[in-house]
């Protein structure tokens, strides 16, 4: 499995949609503070189905809608399609190609689908749960946290190698 | 169940002595139970740089730190590779010579488990297959421009 | 007593707005007491980058929050400066443009504090009067020598 | 008042004594990861009266002692003096130049100097009391610590500036 890209519009600073096409090797993604790039990292989580606005920096799960600028306005809903190549057949669903989509709009409604058909958020979190993606510390890592391995209490560590193990 | 965790334990503990000694040129690296309830013991972490004496993980410097939080995530990462990862600047405390090696590491273990990492390092960005730029040319609104590598990639 | 702290709290307040205005090229800062009861109401920080919406601390990026935090520093820096100033690697979070306006800031206010800072940004190397290299020529054995400055300093 | 001076010894990783001379303006300190950069500014903190071992690093204050190396057999003591340049009066003290040193033995003896006079450490910690200087979050900002000026909880921001304030 591994991905092939992902598509964000209207998530967090993404006003405009955006578009990145990954290799199965090595993608690097550079640019200024403030620009974006930990947004694009932000975006994968989520539509991988995290739940914690913290997580995600915001203090609820309205705040990853795009909230305008200066010069423009608010958008509605934020989506996010991250789409997987499954030919190894990792995830035990019948398609070559996974697009997982998820949408959350501004009423608080939320929206979920795999390869277009409508789904509730743990069939996409079930997909990716046994391959060991989702979890902080160790195959997301976030801006400021890979110090964490260490300095967490040896009792918390040890949830990290239960996942791992 | 305790077999198990018991068996992988001692996996990404002699994987965690490998990884650091290749990230640190040398030294030694364990993991070990701090206790003898296997359910429940916590996992301690011991570490000394090469030609130092073995001290408190806290007296270290903060890019020994960094660069021996990467080793174990490599350790688990060579037991269990996951089909992909996402790094955000966690090479962030590394000089460049072990931003170098961090580099070098990424490329071998990128055969089983695609990485996608977000840096401002040099020495990182060279070890990438492909890059992306992010900007801000609209204030407050996001623009991704891919970028060509140069030197043959 | 409550005069004193809410007369320093006001210039705090206003020079934080004016050192955020400065590194950030614009935007609005502030400092709001989250209460009435000025003798025990905590601290909150209001950031807005420019030409972005005003949005909660947590949703700034690490470089944004790394600036703001310095902006805070030097504010409190302005109305009362300390003799000297020991600050180390306080600039990890920023890119390069940022870096080179953290140097410039710290050049003006060296004339009313001494800074001493550990880093291994070049921007910030060129600000400075003297520069100390530490090395571990032995292992596990610091050595500091003298590094001469090119550019005529 | 400025720092002229640091004399360190035994300190860390400071197995051979080391002196730095400073300017009045800015001196930059660097060099690879692990050198002793940071433990110079463990040395400032340390030699103004720092006596908690935990903003040191160490479990122990014995930690800061010089602890040996593969080659090298530990120190018995730890040295640090601090010479500052009192021209303009600022610390009522009727000296144009003060060196304050502390030692450390590993029996946990200690030793307090004021131009080489013996006091306790109070003392020393009087003369740079009323300058605003020994406090963390604003003189002396430690490694990977310039942040919490914004994470703290707005309360204890508070104290950081009822201190300045
Ligand atoms: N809902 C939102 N609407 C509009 N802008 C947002 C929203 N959420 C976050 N942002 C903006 O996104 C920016 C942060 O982006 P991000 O964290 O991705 O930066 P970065 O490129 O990782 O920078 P750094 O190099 O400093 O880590 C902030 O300026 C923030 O204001
Ligand atoms: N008591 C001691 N005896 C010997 N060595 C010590 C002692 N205390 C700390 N050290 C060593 O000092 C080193 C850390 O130094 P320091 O934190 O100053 O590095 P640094 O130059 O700031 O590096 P970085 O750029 O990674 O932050 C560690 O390798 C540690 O083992
Ligand atoms: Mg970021
Ligand atoms: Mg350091």
């Amino acid at each position: 499995m591994y991905l092939k890209r992902i598509e964000v519009k209207g998530f967090k600073s993404f006003a405009d949609k955006i578009e990145l096409d990954f290799n199965g090797g090595i993608t690097a993604i550079v640019g200024p503070n403030g620009s974006g790039k930990s947004n694009i990292s932000d975006a994968i989580r989520w539509v991988l189905g995290e739940q914690s606005a913290k997580t995600l920096r915001g203090a609820k799960m309205e705040d990853v809608i795009f909230a305008g600028t200066e010069t423009r306005k608010p958008l509605g809903c934020a989506e996010v399609s991250l789409t997987i190549d499954n030919s190894d057949g990792i995830v035990p669903i019948e398609y070559t190609e996974i697009t997982v989509t998820r949408r959350l709009y501004r009423s608080g409604e939320s929206e979920y689908l795999i390869n277009n058909t409508p789904c509730r958020l743990r069939d996409i979190q079930e997909i990716f749960m046994d391959t060991g993606i989702g979890k902080d510390g160790y195959s997301l890592i976030g801006q400021g946290r890979v110090d964490e391995i260490l300095s967490t209490r040896s009792e918390d560590r040890r949830n990290l190698f239960e996942e791992a193990a | 169940m305790t077999e198990q965790f018991k068996y992988n334990f001692r996996i990404i503990r002699e994987n965690f002595n490998l990884t650091f000694k290749e990230l640190f040129g040398g030294g030694y690296a364990d993991l070990r139970l701090d206790g003898d309830d296997v359910l429940n013991a916590g996992i301690e972490i011991i570490v000394q740089p090469p030609g130092k004496k073995l001290q408190t993980l806290s007296l270290l410097s903060g890019g020994e730190r960094g660069l021996a939080a990467i080793a174990l995530i490599f350790a688990i990462l060579k037991m269990k590779p996951t089909p992909f990862c996402v790094l955000d600047e966690i090479e962030a405390a590394l000089d460049d010579a072990n931003v170098n090696r961090f580099a070098e590491f990424l490329k071998d273990y990128s055969t089983r488990t695609q990485f996608i990492i977000i840096t401002h390092r040099k020495g990182s960005m060279a070890a990438a297959d492909t890059l992306y730029g992010v900007t801000m040319e609209e204030k407050g609104v996001s623009k991704v421009v891919s970028l060509k590598l140069e030197g043959g990639k």
